[in-house]
């Protein structure tokens, strides 16, 4: 459903060497999966976490979603795919400052026109505890809790694709085995979820493990515990 | 060295019922102690160290730097406290995002008009393996590269009292553990160290854990395991 074949990330940085953020990675991830992605700081976690979801593009490679190759479309057509199908929750959250919290959940509904469905935002922040917090803005909120609006947001439009940057690594041990059930639950329902963990405990809950250092693949391969 | 006594932190929001972040909290930290504060998210653990580091000020209570009830200072006296005596990391890092890695670290010492020693942030950035990251700005580094460039600002100065809100969260163990070793050394050398962690890993490195649950103490002891 979400495959990454022969892709490359560099950055050049000033006159100095290159910065290989990722190199040759070659990913398939099959529809249904529960993938966990760990590694080193700095080790392109992200990076190819951005490039499956279509928020950046690849220096070398191709990307493909249920089969289309999206590296090869424009700026527009990109956004649409990933607003149909991917539900993203981001490393440093990217919620809107001078806006509610029930408001940044509403966002991509606005953009998939399903707004008129009345209710979903507020569901999507119930669902994560956040039922009385509607109308903070992010300053409002304690980091667990801005963590968690942006886990709402990125399932409020009911993805088949959730991809998850540390989704909790601001949150304490109860809240965090809460939002990994509610992914499990929604995997259970068919969702294909990949999340990037730094924590063994989080990971214990996929069924596919990857570890990625210094921008390559380092391993791949089935949860045996689970 | 840091002392709190009847402290309250209210927020009223809209017509809605008040918010109390922490409702008559009293904690006294000594010189020298190492202690960890865990809680659910939500509980308050940032409004208490944003009191601690003289970064917010309370509803109601007092809170005392070395015997000086700074409450009653004004910011520009608070301001100057903080930067002679306190090194802060913030759970969301706080760093200016057009200025590169080097230049972040360097601004307690502009303030702190130590400036004219050379080698200062570079010696702190390296301290945290970023010795070659000094020039990229926090949009060019990853959430954990970030992360790292929030702990040297806040050790740069060579604080007496270092306070963390959550340094590790975005780190893989490795690089928590690395973390976690370089505050103990410094707290060996005499410094203060408070942090605020969610993972009882990291919270075995103090000596004395408190507890805190909707806004007010639920427990505080001596780690008896270390
Ligand atoms: N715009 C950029 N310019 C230069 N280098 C960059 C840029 N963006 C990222 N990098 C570098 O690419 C590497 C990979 O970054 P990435 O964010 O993917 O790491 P990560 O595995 O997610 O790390 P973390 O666990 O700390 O979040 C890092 O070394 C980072 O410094
Ligand atoms: N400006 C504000 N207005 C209204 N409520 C606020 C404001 N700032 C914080 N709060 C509320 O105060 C409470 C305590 O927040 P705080 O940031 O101290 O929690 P925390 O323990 O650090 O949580 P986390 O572990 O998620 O970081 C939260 O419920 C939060 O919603
Ligand atoms: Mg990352
Ligand atoms: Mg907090």
């Amino acid at each position: 459903i979400v495959k990454v074949k022969d892709v490359s990330k560099v950055y050049k940085k000033d006159s100095g060497v290159p910065i290989y953020a990722l190199r040759n990675v070659s990913v398939a991830i099959g529809d249904g999966e529960f993938v966990a992605i760990m590694g080193p700081s700095g080790s392109g976690k992200s990076t190819l976490m951005n490039v499956l979801g279509c928020l950046d593009r690849p220096s070398e490679g191709e990307v493909l979603i249920d089969g289309q190759k999206v590296n090869l479309l424009d700026d527009e057509a990109l956004a649409r795919v990933r607003n149909q199908k991917i539900g993203f929750v981001f490393q440093s959250f990217n919620l809107l400052p001078r806006t509610s919290a029930i408001e940044n959940v509403e966002l991509p509904l606005i953009y998939s026109e399903r707004d008129k469905i009345s209710g979903l935002a507020k569901a999507a922040l119930e669902n994560v505890g956040l039922g009385d917090r509607l109308n903070h803005q992010p300053g409002e909120l304690s980091g667990g809790q801005q963590q968690r609006v942006a886990i709402a947001r990125a399932l409020v439009n009911d993805p088949e694709i959730i991809l998850a940057d540390e989704p909790t690594g601001n949150l304490d041990s109860r809240a965090s085995y809460e939002i990994l059930a509610l992914f499990q639950q929604l995997n259970r329902q068919g969702r294909t979820v990949v999340i990037v963990t730094h924590e063994p405990d989080i990971a214990e809950y996929a069924t596919r493990i990857i570890k990625i250092a210094d921008g390559a693949i380092e391993s791949d391969a089935a949860n045996l515990n689970v």
